[in-house]
């Protein structure tokens, strides 16, 4: 069955914060997170995309309760580096589909992405790793776009609330 | 230890695609890679970061081999999901940290970005789910960036060439 997967995660309450078009050179990603480690903010999805022009943005996301800490970490190393704008937002979502490793992860994302375009919900960031896709969405969709993906994979009636995506 | 790590990955000759400020809008990333499933096109890094305007950038990487098919494939959904242009660079490698799991993750990231920016090499893309994070950096330095990596989380002498990142 092409769309055998390992099971789908997710993850309510979750920020996200964006350093907007910092400078894309050697040891910015390395200054963020250790001022991050140093104030014990775990920062879970970590995405940057490519840079334009020497500029690129840098995302990732945290527990709700953590963001107030997380954004004054990030206040105190905006100018080292050169951060032209810090947003945020709270009420996120993260789903993950993880791939069972046996079977071709080919139409994984394309799988995943129809499910959630179908209920005209929005993806936000995307970020992967190894076998697994994680989604950022508006957490008011959470539920019914988890019901959604677990169906798009033939998975309806397993377990579908996990843990931590 | 609290940098106890599963291990790092690697994968040379990879080549990228950008598909640049396409519309950020719910069915774009399923047109995406519905397309290049449908020509059993392999991508296995996504990343898409935040919007800006109603637009984002969206990035995924294929085996070098791949890219020509990649490209044409990109081509034919273009207009469809608003991409004002689309860019490509081969040449390029991932490297992979995977947390074990049972040892808190709080600085591997601190730790692995850190290894890349004390060689002066810089990440052109992270992507992290789970406990995998993975950067995508310049070919050239990869097999000094992946020495640095192990070493930076006191792993010098054992197997440092391990599959797919
Ligand atoms: C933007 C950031 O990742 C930068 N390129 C670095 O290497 O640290
Ligand atoms: C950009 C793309 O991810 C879009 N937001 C979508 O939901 O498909």
């Amino acid at each position: 069955f092409a769309n055998r997967i390992a099971g789908v995660a997710h993850q309510m309450d979750v920020a996200k914060v964006t350093l907007v078009a910092l400078m894309d050179r050697p040891g910015v990603a390395a200054a963020v997170f250790r001022a991050l480690a140093t104030r014990h903010v775990h920062a879970d999805l970590i995405v940057q995309n490519i840079g334009h022009e020497g500029r690129t943005d840098l995302s990732f996301t945290v527990a709700a309760d953590d963001l107030d800490i997380a954004l004054e970490t990030i206040a105190a190393v905006r100018d080292e580096v050169g951060a032209r704008d810090v947003t945020a937002r709270t009420g996120l979502a993260k789903v993950s589909v993880v791939g069972s490793g046996l079977f071709s992860s080919l139409d994984h994302a394309a799988t995943m992405f129809s499910a959630l375009s179908e209920l005209g919900v929005n993806i936000d960031i995307i970020s992967t790793s190894g076998i697994r896709i994680t989604c950022v969405i508006d957490g008011g969709h959470v539920e019914e776009a988890v019901r959604a993906v677990h169906a798009a994979f033939g998975l309806e009636g397993e377990d579908r609330w996990q843990s931590t995506a």
